[in-house]
């Protein structure tokens, strides 16, 4: 299934 | 990261670049919304709890460091610096932006991805940052003729989620995955909270003329 991506962003 | 997400977080770090620069030049803080500025450093400090658990750059890292320093430094600045305080609109500046966190927290324990207290901080900082500028934009509204400075940043500073919302559709279309939906939603109102402003402050471009808010 898709996932959200990481938490990479600010 | 891509060109959109490298504009936006480029574009946030100038909003407050602007911002420290007026405070610095002017030793005035007149204009800027002391709510606002403490709306923020709960959205740095809410939404940066893993900043010493999970690594994820070096260039990550320093972004979020800066946020949170320069989001403290300001508070600081306009509530104990000696001169700077002074010029402080204590009287214009009345949001109750008390009901924002409270509004935010108790949205952020019914939607949330995980329950989790990292989840759910992160997204009552997704939540609050989205109305975190209402202050700002009702003591602009008040404060009559606008300067030059606090404008470009309430600008930027609009601008810079704005560039967020098209990193989002690229990632959606190159990396097959889909956005974090409480992003997507908190980003969008964000954005169309500013669309006044940006109206207001394209006219008073266009037409060389100071920028003046309707009451």
């Amino acid at each position: 299934p898709k996932r959200a991506y990481p938490k990479d962003e600010l | 990261m891509n060109i959109f997400r490298l504009a936006g977080d480029l574009t946030h770090l100038i909003s407050i670049l602007v911002l420290l620069l007026k405070i610095y030049a002017t030793k005035s803080c007149s204009g800027i919304s002391l709510k606002t500025q403490e709306l923020y450093a709960l959205v740095f400090l809410a939404r940066y709890l893993d900043l010493f658990t999970d690594f994820v750059s070096v260039y990550n890292t320093v972004m979020k460091l800066v946020f949170i320093g320069s989001s403290l430094a300001i508070v600081w600045c306009m509530r104990m610096h000696r001169i700077v305080k002074r010029s402080y609109n204590r009287e214009l500046d009345t949001f109750r932006h008390y009901f924002l966190v409270a509004g935010s927290f108790v949205l952020a324990l019914v939607v949330h991805e995980k329950f989790t207290l990292q989840e759910i901080f992160w997204a009552f900082s997704i939540y609050l940052e989205a109305v975190a500028i209402l202050p700002q934009l009702v003591l602009l509204q008040r404060s009559g003729n606008v300067d030059n400075l606090t404008g470009q940043y309430v600008f930027f500073l609009g601008a810079y989620r704005a560039f967020y919302i098209l990193n989002w559709i690229y990632r959606y279309f190159t990396e097959q995955r889909f956005g974090r939906w409480i992003s997507w939603i908190s980003g969008l109102v964000q954005t169309a909270l500013y669309a006044d402003f940006f109206y207001y402050y394209f006219m008073s471009w266009k037409n060389n003329a100071k920028l003046q808010l309707p009451a």
